[in-house]
């Protein structure tokens, strides 16, 4: 463990408080996408799947039970508590087009052919593009309440921190590197760039988030 | 070096 992934999963587990704060504290789900949220569920629970035979440690168990429930609960408040502020009407990504790519690319790109490997791939490369859906519900509405971008902003912080955290694991750990996840991982930071801009440029400034027309 | 990943991170 070093202070670059401690961060960034700090960060991830401050995107969920966000996230769950939000939902709470305006009582709706409102400017959330439902699929980015599932799509999270599916990854959690298909690497996690580990939790069954493998121990790491405390913090590493503690986490990914967190982060399944965590999802899980979130899908409940946005399919029955908070129903009403659903709207599915805007959250028009076509996952599909997310999950075949991504069962395609596992099934070429794995560390073993086996179950268990190849669903952690899967989840991998899932995880890349998960956030689509909600970034292109954001485009599509062009704009979005605060906290929810600070949301999404805590949950690109914590992508960017494995970055130098592969690269000091590179350098400290005689040569080791992960060429799925350090791929995925760039990518997903990569769909950031955009959100980043406006979110650095504005609502750090302290004005709202809106994308010129 | 076989192919492995580091199996503990999240």
């Amino acid at each position: 463990m070093n202070l670059f992934r401690l961060l960034g999963d700090l960060s991830h587990l401050a995107s969920i408080f966000i996230l769950l704060h939000k939902i709470q504290t305006t009582r709706s789900c409102r400017g959330i996408s439902f699929k980015t949220q599932a799509l999270y569920v599916t990854v959690f629970v298909a690497r996690y799947l580990d939790l069954f035979y493998r121990y790491v440690s405390l913090y590493n168990s503690v986490m990914k039970l967190f982060f399944i429930a965590s999802s899980v609960y979130i899908l409940y408040l946005m399919k029955y508590k908070y129903r009403p502020t659903n709207d599915p009407s805007i959250d028009t990504f076509r996952i599909e087009y997310l999950l075949g790519p991504c069962v395609l690319l596992s099934l070429i790109f794995n560390y073993k052919f086996s179950v268990t490997e190849v669903l952690w791939s899967f989840s991998i490369f899932l995880e890349s593009v998960a956030i689509l859906p909600q970034l292109f519900m954001l485009q599509r509405t062009g704009e979005a309440e605060t906290i929810t971008t600070h949301y999404l902003a805590a949950l690109g912080v914590y992508r960017a921190l494995y970055i130098p955290n592969w690269i000091y694991r590179y350098i400290t750990e005689d040569g080791v590197v992960d060429p799925i996840a350090v791929t995925a991982g760039l990518v997903q930071t990569g769909l950031y760039i955009d959100f980043f801009y406006v979110y650095f440029t504005k609502v750090l400034q302290g004005q709202k988030f809106e994308l010129p027309a | 070096k076989s192919a492995e990943r580091p199996k503990d991170e999240l």
